[in-house]
């Protein structure tokens, strides 16, 4: 048996102009991982570097680079899951935290719950001592633009009516 | 969407999986990233799974655990690999909902798989200091 760190960056479209920054990303990402087996850390230890690495990176979908809600706004999910128990910790619509993933594994560690959400998220974050950050610096000059683009014309943000005609097709991959 | 499976010195697997949603998504939407079984899934005894791609369908066929059922049928009656099951799993999400994704798996012997039904996924893997990585079908 070998130990392995395998990442994924995201599944569908990446524009070409993001491609070689795509690649690289990855690469670190699982580079990182693969220190932490070879210092003797555990799969949990890696898995958790190796995706905060990527939350950090503003060329993936998580983190910093977050795509926006019709709000114009980060809302953030994360899970870990530990094979040798089956211990799990999730967070969804998470905001102002740089790394999800990391907060999931707190949930995992320190509480009896699978997965918090949300205001409560958020809330645990702060009892935990994890820093929140302002909402602006998860949000970057390209998914802003994103955002705007994928706006119906006219389009009030805040009713969440039209978001079905907005989005049917467009921007699905998570 | 991004994510990671490992297997430590030790043989024990974990998945991690982290996103942003989806464009423009509701607010309030969360999809499949912080689901058992759906974003993710980890078992000791059959292996680990990262998934990303449409997560309205990925929670409707809960494809991590999808697939990993997949790897102990294959591994038991066919000795088949991770690849196979992965590509099982994409197949059915396809087939019946009609959506596209992506995954990274594992099992606990450190056999290991990135496999997609998109154009693209961003992927690399560190296994025996050695550094694998693609971005298209077949790299």
């Amino acid at each position: 048996m070998f130990p392995v760190v395998v990442v994924q960056g995201g599944a569908g479209h990446i524009p070409k102009e993001r491609s070689e920054n795509s690649r690289a990303g990855v690469c670190s990402a699982a580079r990182a991982g693969y220190a932490v087996l070879r210092r003797g850390g555990s799969s949990m230890d890696a898995v958790v570097e190796a995706v905060s690495q990527l939350e950090n990176n503003p060329f993936f979908n998580a983190g910093c680079g977050s795509v926006l809600n019709i709000r114009g706004e980060v809302e953030m999910d994360a899970i870990v899951m530990d094979g040798k128990r089956l211990d799990s910790g999730a967070v969804s619509a998470v905001r102002n935290i740089a790394n999800p993933i990391q907060l999931a594994r707190l949930v995992m560690d320190k509480t009896s719950h699978t997965c918090l959400t949300a205001e409560g998220a958020n809330r645990f974050a702060r009892s935990m001592g994890v820093s929140e950050v302002p909402p602006e610096s998860l949000i970057t000059d390209y998914s802003r633009m994103r955002w705007k683009e994928n706006l119906a014309p006219g389009a009030n943000p805040v009713d969440s009516q039209i978001l079905k005609s907005v989005c049917v097709n467009r921007g699905k991959m998570g | 969407t991004v994510g990671a499976v490992a297997v430590d010195a030790e043989g024990n697997v974990a998945c991690a999986t982290s996103t942003g949603g989806m464009l423009n998504k509701m607010e309030g939407r969360v999809g499949d990233t912080p689901c058992i079984g759906s974003g993710g899934f980890a078992d000791n005894q059959v292996g680990a799974v990262s998934t990303t791609g449409h997560g309205e369908s990925i929670v409707k066929v809960t494809l991590a655990r999808l697939i990993l059922f997949h790897v102990e049928l294959l591994t038991v009656f066919s000795g088949q690999s991770v690849e196979a099951a992965s590509d099982l799993g994409l197949a059915y999400m396809k087939s019946r909902v009609g959506g596209l994704g992506g995954v990274v798996t594992v099992d606990p012997q450190g056999h290991w798989a990135t496999r997609f039904s998109t154009r693209q996924m961003a992927w690399a893997a560190a296994q025996k200091d050695t550094l694998h990585y693609g971005l298209y079908t077949g790299e």
